[in-house]
């Protein structure tokens, strides 16, 4: 479960401050589905990687799963991020020189599987994003929506139980978009906690609720029978 | 006036080959505003970067206002990418360790201009773009679709006549990705000639034609009164 309270988070450039997040208020049960809406520069990916332990709040709480993130040590949060989530990045953040495969592979390094299963599980990862002909191509080697796709797959691979998707078909066409939807439907239906920022509003309206974001603060919080 | 013919583009990988375009036929005129769809891996962005003289085929011919570009030297190229065509790329490649103004005003440094001119005219693209707040910022200290939009800017400044943008409204909200649609209009308008490589099939209708791309052939090419 997450519990984020009057969360805060700036960026000091010279004598200019950015207020990307001007205390946010949010709680998320496990095995929610929610989307996160708004204008662009509105602070939805600075709040993902709050809630993904990859940044910390400038003040303000994070408690996952009843632990205080700020109190955690940097070991016991790599073992979260590796662990617990899954995140897709806005701008994908693949390894430049390491194949498909060898980058869906990388969250699995620290799980005590062998070379083999960890490959195995790459693969099969990347079946299920529809790139199964792909598997040795290096990022440069791929389209813009196999390298989105290629990073959806490694958030995926370790089984994360809180999946946090930033703009997760933003370069994919209607068919392919919708069998990573599909993809996102079925996790929650298992049982995983699944966060997607988008600017899709169609996607957002499939998910149980939408959490508008302007200017840093939570605009409107809605929920609907999805 | 773009005329490609049997336009082919291969790709070696070991033993593998890809053939991401396989005989591409078309003809753009002038002022043109049209619209290019298809799957993802359908080979959009590289027929795109053929038209933007950025790759070149593995056979066939792409001839640009009379000129066949295959007989073109480097540097008659460079002339062409730098002051007839602005180019928006599908992973914006902007420059990291540039602001958002310096990299906007890349295209205009063999332009002839002083540096306080190309400093002035890339400050008005930004602002065109709604990012006047934002031109001393790095991209990574830009959201994604900050740095999306500091790519169109860049690729607007040098005023080209063949504008080419690759999937630019995918990290864009639906407001201000109105905001730069408006923009492609208004270019449009004054006579540019604009092709959009887009998955978002509103904005695609909005144009005077769209040609749709499937397994490296064009499936489908529709005009109708936009
Ligand atoms: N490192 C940084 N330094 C300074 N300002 C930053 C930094 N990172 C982000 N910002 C600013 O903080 C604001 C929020 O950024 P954020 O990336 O969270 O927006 P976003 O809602 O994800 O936008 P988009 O929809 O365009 O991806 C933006 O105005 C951005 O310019
Ligand atoms: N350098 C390369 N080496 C090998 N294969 C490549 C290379 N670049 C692209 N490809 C392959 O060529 C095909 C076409 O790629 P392209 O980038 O043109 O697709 P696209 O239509 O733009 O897709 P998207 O909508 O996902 O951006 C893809 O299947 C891709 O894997
Ligand atoms: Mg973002
Ligand atoms: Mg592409």
């Amino acid at each position: 479960v997450i519990d984020v309270r009057d969360l805060r988070r700036s960026f000091q450039l010279g004598d200019e401050r950015v207020d990307a997040l001007r205390g946010v208020n949010l709680r998320i049960a496990p095995g929610e589905y929610l989307a996160i809406v708004g204008p662009s520069g509105s602070g939805k990916s600075t709040l993902m990687n709050i809630l993904g332990c990859l940044d910390t709040p400038t003040s303000g709480e994070y408690v996952l799963d009843g632990e205080p993130v700020q109190d955690l040590s940097d070991d016991a949060l790599a073992e979260i991020r590796n662990r617990k989530i899954g995140f897709v990045f806005q701008s994908f953040n693949l390894l430049a020189r390491a194949t498909a495969v060898d980058n869906v592979a990388l969250p699995l390094l620290y799980s005590g599987r062998s070379r083999s299963e960890r490959r195995e599980a790459a693969l099969r990862a990347l079946h299920r994003v529809g790139l199964g002909a792909r598997t040795e191509h290096r990022p440069d080697q791929l389209s813009g929506g196999q390298r989105q796709r290629v990073a959806i797959a490694r958030a995926l691979v370790n089984q994360p139980v809180l999946l946090l998707a930033d703009e997760p078909t933003g370069n994919l066409d209607q068919r392919t978009g919708a069998e990573i939807v599909a993809l996102f439907e079925e996790l929650h239906r298992e049982g995983v906690t699944v966060v997607l920022v988008t600017h899709d509003h169609k996607l957002a309206e499939r998910t149980g609720r939408q959490i508008e974001i302007v200017d840093g603060n939570i605009a409107a919080d809605r929920r609907q029978a999805a």
